[in-house]
């Protein structure tokens, strides 16, 4: 039985340049799963950016020292397929009756698509945004599940003019994406623009009723000696029953340095 | 300190959205920034259960009661800010982003962070050509008492002020903007830290892009009544 609340996947990845597969999203969730870090396959870093995968398995030199940036190609010159790659992991999930599934990507850079078990989904466009896929009818029955997610960077990488100069063509400003990336007066382009799986992967299991997004706010009164927490929460029922819930919520008093709670 | 629970029913495939009645706190330990006092964080649990099933889900977050605001001051022309009423000196840093591979460790945020909160700082001006900097980051501002001013994605240079002028109506797709901007927003919108959101970096942001980030993030109705009847409850 798969334990409620959010299990993150952050180890055992494994990464490939998408011009060096062969095998579909589907074959490689199926019949043809990389057996392991031999070539084109490589350990990757996720969270984290496909140039952190490159420098992870020393395939670039190390762009914060000296001149290296400059002996590593740029997505202008190497097209956006150079720096479109597959990352591929596998975990256990297997979930009790009434239990629901969900994969989230907290940021992934610039769009993408993910394949579970033999089934595609769509990671929408967008560098800061969540996607929270609902997979709890296609996680396979034996518990062992594999994940393969190819990551597209920026529509609009651009490219950085001679003289450089802030945001370089600015071409990047077409997109929802981290500007920087082309260049400005403080730092050097970044080759890969950020593109990858650059935030937190997770698996969150829950059952029928599942909360998302609470909102805190706090009000005062009287000099601050009055004070009202105002909470909403969503609510979503991912079963086919109605469900008669019980909310709670429990405040407790941060606790100080030298107070413990036994 | 405080322990309430809550009955309803949601219907098969349904989302609803539930406002809990206000909880009264008398005299809660107040969040403040760097140098003007503790930075007490509450434990705030929030749980549902279903009948039949046990509990169905669960969230926590540390939240620190704070009330922060700013204006123009009209002496200087200058942002005033204030927190729980006090007057604050900003003494702010600007920050890009941690690491330009997005080697982004919450152990990396917390040396960055302290290291800022052991330079006096009280703010850090997260620039809009860098990030919506992440839940991490927001945790250990929460902890070090750094104020965070966010910028959404627009900066002069990229959008509409640069050489050569260029995207003058800012990103090609608007609502995939708003999209990401509302998406943030209920990121990072609980963290006692987050003092300001600004539209972009020396650019307003394209008409209805701005109009729609000042309505999301107005205040609530609700707080401007609690605000101006300060004797209703």
């Amino acid at each position: 039985m798969a334990t409620l609340g959010k299990m993150k996947l952050d180890s055992g990845w494994l990464a490939a340049r998408s011009t060096e597969v062969e095998a579909t999203g589907v074959q490689l969730t199926t019949t043809t799963p990389p057996s392991g870090p031999s070539s084109p396959w490589m350990e990757a870093a996720v969270p984290g950016t496909v140039l952190g995968t490159l420098l992870k398995n020393k395939l670039v030199p190390d762009p914060f020292y000296g001149l290296n940036n400059e002996a590593i190609l740029d997505i202008a010159d190497s097209g956006r397929e150079y720096y479109t790659f597959w990352f591929f992991t596998t975990f256990e999930t297997k979930l009790m009756e009434n239990q629901h599934a969900a994969l989230n990507f907290r940021g992934i850079n610039y769009s993408g698509k993910a394949y579970l078990n033999g089934h595609e989904r769509i990671l929408p466009k967008g560098m800061f945004r969540r996607h929270s896929l609902d997979i709890t009818d296609i996680l396979n029955p034996d518990g062992k599940n594999l994940l393969a997610v190819i990551i597209y960077p920026p529509d609009h990488p651009g490219a950085i003019p001679p003289q450089g100069g802030q945001g370089g063509d600015h071409e990047i400003g077409k997109d929802v994406a981290a500007q920087y990336v082309e260049g400005w007066d403080w730092m050097t382009p970044i080759r890969d623009r950020n593109t990858g799986i650059w935030d937190e992967v997770s698996i969150s299991i829950t059952g029928p009723i599942k909360l998302s997004d609470p909102h805190l706010v706090s009000s005062f009164f009287d000099n601050y000696k009055r004070a009202y927490l105002h909470t909403t929460v969503d609510l979503e029922n991912k079963s086919s029953a109605p469900a008669e819930c019980t909310l709670t919520i429990q405040v407790s008093a941060g606790l100080d340095e030298e107070i413990f709670l036994l | 300190e405080h322990h309430h629970s809550y009955e309803l029913s949601v219907t098969p495939g349904s989302l609803v959205h539930y406002t809990l009645p206000p909880l009264f706190f008398y005299k809660p330990n107040l969040w403040w920034p760097n140098g003007m006092g503790k930075q007490s964080l509450y434990n705030i649990e929030i749980s549902v259960d279903v009948k039949g099933f046990g509990e169905s889900d669960s969230w926590s977050h540390q939240f620190g009661f704070r009330k922060i605001e700013s204006t123009i001051d009209q002496a200087t022309g200058g942002r005033l800010f204030r927190v729980n009423g006090q007057r604050v000196f900003i003494r702010g840093g600007n920050w890009i982003l941690s690491d330009g591979l997005l080697r982004l460790s919450a152990k990396r945020y917390m040396t960055d962070i302290k290291f800022h909160a052991d330079m006096n700082f009280n703010m850090l001006r997260c620039w809009g050509g860098g990030l919506a900097e992440r839940p991490e980051f927001y945790h250990y501002c929460d902890i070090y008492g750094l104020l965070v001013w966010q910028e959404f994605w627009i900066t002069g240079d990229c959008d509409g002020r640069g050489i050569p002028v260029s995207n003058p109506n800012g990103p090609l797709d608007h609502n995939l903007f708003l999209l990401c901007a509302q998406d943030t927003i209920k990121l990072l919108r609980n963290h006692a830290s987050l003092a300001l959101w600004v539209g972009g970096n020396e650019q307003t942001p394209p008409k209805d892009i701005n109009s729609a980030l000042m309505n999301y993030l107005k205040l609530h109705p609700l707080f401007k009544f609690y605000d101006e009847n300060s004797n209703v409850c």
